[in-house]
């Protein structure tokens, strides 16, 4: 079974606005 | 067809042309006869004192006029003369500046009076800030030079010079030669190529003579007051220092320069060309040429340095590093891909596409780096894939960006 790819817009990007990637 | 190349086109040992570096060439005399008229006596025949015929010197005049000028010409003829009237210590030096560095094989004089009872021959390397003896002649060595008449050169003398009473007789009264072969009696000289002391020996930029003493005296026939030394030729034979990486030596503005092969560079090819860095610079020997050799960039670099711990450690092979790996890459030969991008594998090291960008997701991935063989990003627990993009089977993707998959309940 292949997974999904991490979908971006499922994080909650309160606490890690560092980690999030330009979009 | 270059001399320096064989007929496969491998490198070999190469020399320019032998020349009469002093043809031509303007002689520095410290004393030349007729600024003011004087008498001076000469031997036409060069074994009978009786052949005694004596002229003006008057410098006003062509016809007798004996300028240094006289002594480097083509014609054999002519004859430089000095003043007259000079007693011991009184001297007169002759100097030839040659212009840049030449290994010399002879210094000759031929003379249109009689010999000098003592001489010195001295040699520059610096363009004539210092000098160094290259050769004595005298009857009295000890008591005109304070050394002694040397009959054999030993090898740990091979590089200094020494005194002889050979070429000083009286006779011939004209015509008589003095000549001085720096590599004639030393040792090394038939393995002139490998001694890096004869090397030395018979390099020069200037060439000074020194007449220390006249032959004179009744018993002789010569009376001082009208005794001069003549010079008709001052040859002085060599090449162009190359370092046996140059056939050709040839004129420019600067003089002549040596027409550089086998990747070398400067005025006596005594460099590598920029990039050409991978052996340290060397003599040429008949049995090794010592070419420089370019680093290997894999085409990812134009500029490279040399190492010797490196060289050492190759076994004396290859020594260069390369500098500022372009495309992606990096090591010594810009062999490998710089961190943050993977081989790919299906181009050659040498292509401009060697290396790609990891790509490895900003959150799924620890960091940006891949394994630069199989392109393997690491990532964080419960995630797979190349780039590490998905979670891995039993877990799901979270909401935090710090742990972007965790294990299903």
């Amino acid at each position: 079974e292949v997974m999904p790819t991490l979908d971006m817009t499922l994080f909650d990007w309160t606490d890690y606005e560092d980690l999030k990637p330009d979009t | 067809d270059s001399p320096c190349y064989d007929a496969k086109q491998r490198p070999k040992y190469c020399i320019p042309d032998f020349i009469n570096v002093a043809l031509g060439q303007e002689v520095i005399t410290s004393s030349t006869c007729g600024r003011t008229p004087q008498k001076l006596c000469y031997f036409l025949d060069s074994t009978n004192v009786t052949s005694r015929r004596c002229q003006l010197c008057d410098q006003k005049k062509t016809d007798t006029s004996y300028p240094p000028s006289y002594m480097t010409d083509t014609d054999a003829q002519t004859c430089w003369r000095s003043e007259s009237g000079l007693t011991f210590p009184q001297n007169v030096t002759l100097t030839l500046p040659l212009g840049r560095r030449f290994e010399l094989v002879y210094v000759s004089l031929r003379f249109c009076s009689p010999r000098p009872d003592s001489m010195a021959i001295y040699k520059s390397m610096d363009h004539g800030k210092t000098w160094i003896p290259f050769q004595f002649y005298s009857t009295h060595c000890r008591r005109v030079y304070d050394q002694a008449t040397t009959s054999a050169i030993t090898k740990p003398m091979q590089h200094e010079a020494t005194c002889t009473d050979f070429q000083t007789g009286v006779k011939p009264l004209t015509k008589g030669l003095v000549a001085f072969m720096p590599l004639a009696g030393r040792p090394s000289a038939r393995r002139f190529e490998y001694s890096p002391v004869l090397q030395d020996w018979v390099t020069a930029t200037d060439i000074r003579i020194v007449f220390n003493r006249l032959h004179h005296g009744k018993k002789l026939g010569i009376r001082r007051k009208t005794a001069f030394y003549g010079v008709s030729e001052l040859q002085v034979g060599g090449r162009c220092k190359c370092n046996g990486h140059a056939s050709r030596c040839a004129a420019s503005k600067d003089g002549l320069v040596c027409d550089c092969q086998h990747n070398t560079i400067g005025p006596e090819c005594d460099a590598c060309k920029p990039f050409y860095y991978d052996r340290p610079w060397q003599r040429a020997t008949p049995s090794n040429a010592h070419e420089c050799v370019a680093c290997e960039c894999n085409q990812h670099s134009n500029r490279c340095r040399f190492n010797m711990e490196l060289y050492k450690l190759s076994g004396r092979k290859s020594g260069g590093i390369c500098l500022n790996c372009r495309h992606n890459t990096a090591g010594r030969h810009c062999h490998y891909c710089k961190q943050g991008y993977k081989r790919e594998l299906s181009k050659a090291i040498s292509s401009r596409k060697a290396c790609k960008p990891c790509q490895c997701h900003p959150i799924g991935a620890v960091n940006a780096m891949c394994n630069q063989t199989t392109g393997q990003c690491p990532c964080k627990t419960g995630v797979t894939g190349l780039t590490c993009n998905r979670c891995t089977q039993g877990y799901q993707q979270s909401r935090s960006p710090h742990m972007p998959c965790v294990r299903i309940q």
